[in-house]
């Protein structure tokens, strides 16, 4: 299993949206000081939901939609959208307990030119067309509501609303259809990816395991087991 | 739960000593502060980065301690895979002959699980599959580009 | 009191301006919680590096954090100079680019005052007058080595 | 002013006595990692009593002794030495409330050769002799005893003691006159030499600048004001 691509809309330097396409194996991100290479390693953990805002060195989550667009008079929005290829995973590990039998996460065909696009029409389909398949989202994973087929790609996708007062609303998808935080969390637990998890080391805290107290760090080995 | 625990500590510990020895030429282990009861105490790292004398974690340089971490992160790894890894700098401390010998076993665990490196270091992006490059002009947005590495053709 | 903290401060402030133009080609400013009463608040540093719309500092990258705190220790240093300064791997989050203009303001400032700059980064070590090496043989203890580059004679 | 040397007797990971010689201007630091880069600057921090134990990354002063002859039955000590060079500074600066005039802070002869040597025969006097002048501490300035000549040289030391108990005692010497921490610290002000100053930034600290709240960054103005 693997992260296959992350796609961000408008989220903190990024405007517009942008595709990172992601391959397994070792990959390296570069470049200048300020130019947006942790901001992605920050859009997969707003889209996974596993940091406050400050673990985005947000102090509010509204901080997190790209600010370029100063004095706006309407409702902006971020949007991130990570894709995982899960050809490889035990099917057994893909169950939902709102929508048994497993494979009907995938299947259902609620793509966003069905019925009124949950993501917000303003926003056009660039955002979920990021693979070129106008309003087909599970045909992306080549099946259609046929249970019982592999499930290619498992999709996660969160969506910022902030209005011009401040206010804002987050929302969870899984492959298109909206779920809570606990069950998308319960989800990644399912695939070893938790919020305390040290598989994310964020840019300056890769001494924090030496600088912890020593219950915190015997906690960790208790949380794996 | 304590069987639990324990075989997860065992597991750990193992691969904690191999990847130190590994990464930092030294020895290093884990140490319970309560073996008898694991949930009374902490856990504590014992290193001897290069063979010196024990001493407090405290007392490590910023590269010792770097090194030490990251052994405990791939230990942890090695025991429990998650599917990705997403490593922000994680090289800012190691001299150039450190980066190299991390980028070599990051190299390795990346045969297992995805790994995502933000570097700056040359090393690292030489050692790595691919390189995807960032990029912001002034007044635009982050651009971001696909570098691909032909590590097949190069020498 | 407030005099002489407002004659500081003005000061302080214009030295601030201009550094953080130099090292991150943008605009910066130092700016008080209280203006009538600097005693009532804080102190807070303005950055836009790169002409960026201003953000709050916790939100800045860590290369752009650290230049930011530099210009700031500078324009102290331009203010109320110390006879020496001692930096630990204040680089370390720092690109290529940065780094270079970092060392040449410190080969600005070293005009008036003695720099000790602990670095692994080559720009920082081609800029100096000299580098002191440092190494500990496995077992042994530190030994230090003076290396003298003759700044005059190469290229 | 700056600092001409800095000599280490049994600091951290040096053992024996290691002269580290400095000149004005800009100097780079360099090695591998844990050769012993920031104990320098740690025993700069150390001889001048700018920091607590912890600044200098150890949890008890004892730490700082190094610790290679791990089972010794004696006392052990540890030593820096920190020479500046202060040929260009205003004479009116050295002012030692303990001894007027000025002058008098260089000039008295008092050469560990002289009298039973304030550092401890059994080190030798290896650590003094750092000038190959035997026992002659003053006449590294130039001047014996003559009030009126400008300094040359002016030296702080600091030595660190600890018994097999592990109980220990710290004492400071200003050109090997016994002193109180306040007045080598009255001293360092006069020369613009502070423990909260910045002029000394650590491994890792760069950053604090920006994480500090507001009112502690207004109060680094009030000090230097
Ligand atoms: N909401 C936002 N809108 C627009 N730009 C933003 C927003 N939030 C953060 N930024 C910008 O993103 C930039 C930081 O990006 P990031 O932290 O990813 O840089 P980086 O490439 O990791 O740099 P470094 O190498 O210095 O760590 C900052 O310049 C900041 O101004
Ligand atoms: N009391 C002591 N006795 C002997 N060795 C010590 C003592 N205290 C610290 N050390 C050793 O000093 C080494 C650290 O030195 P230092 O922090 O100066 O390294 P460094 O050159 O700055 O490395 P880095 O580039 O990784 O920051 C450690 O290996 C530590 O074991
Ligand atoms: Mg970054
Ligand atoms: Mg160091």
């Amino acid at each position: 299993m693997h992260v296959k691509r992350v796609e961000l809309s408008n989220f903190k330097s990024f405007g517009g949206t942008t595709d990172v396409p992601l391959l397994p194996g070792f990959t390296v991100i570069s470049g200048p000081n300020g130019s947006g290479k942790s901001n992605i390693l920050d859009s997969l953990l707003f889209c996974l939901g596993l940091a406050s805002s400050k673990g985005m060195r947000a102090e509010r989550l509204p901080d997190l939609v790209n600010q370029n667009q100063a004095k706006r008079r309407t409702t902006a929005e971020t949007i991130v959208t990570a894709t995982f290829d899960i050809s490889d995973i035990d099917p057994e590990l893909l169950r939902d307990e709102a929508n048994d039998p497993p494979a009907q996460v995938d299947g259902s065909g609620d793509g966003c030119a069905d019925r009124s696009c949950k993501f917000g029409v303003q926003n056009g389909h660039s955002h979920l067309n990021g693979n070129r398949q106008n309003g087909q989202l599970s045909s992306q994973n080549g099946q259609n509501g046929q249970s019982g087929h592999l499930a290619q790609d498992w999709r996660v996708t969160r969506r910022l609303r902030v209005t011009p007062q401040g206010t804002y609303t987050s929302n969870y998808y899984i492959n298109g259809e909206p779920c809570t935080l606990n069950q998308l969390h319960e989800q990644l637990q399912r695939f070893r990816i938790y919020p305390e998890g040290y598989n994310v080391v964020l840019q300056g805290d890769v001494t924090s395991i030496i600088s912890m107290n020593a219950r915190e760090r015997r906690e960790i080995i208790d949380e794996l087991a | 739960r304590r069987t639990a625990f324990q075989e997860a500590f065992v597991a750990v510990n193992e691969n904690f000593q191999s990847i130190f020895a590994e990464l930092s030429d030294g020895d290093g282990y884990l140490q319970l502060d309560d073996s008898q009861d694991p949930f009374n105490g902490g856990l504590n790292l014992v290193a001897h980065p290069k063979g010196k004398p024990v001493r407090r974690l405290a007392s490590m340089s910023g590269g010792e301690k770097s090194l030490t971490a990251l052994s405990f992160i791939f230990a942890l790894q090695r025991y429990r895979p998650s599917p990705f890894y997403a490593f922000d700098e994680v090289d800012m401390f190691l001299d150039g002959a450190n980066v190299e010998r991390l980028s070599k076993m990051i190299q390795q665990q990346a045969q297992q699980a995805q790994f995502i490196v933000v570097s700056l270091r040359r090393p690292m992006i030489e050692s790595a599959e691919r390189t995807i490059g960032v990029t912001q002009a002034r007044g635009a947005y982050t651009q971001v580009l696909g570098i691909n590495l032909a590590k097949s053709a190069s020498s």
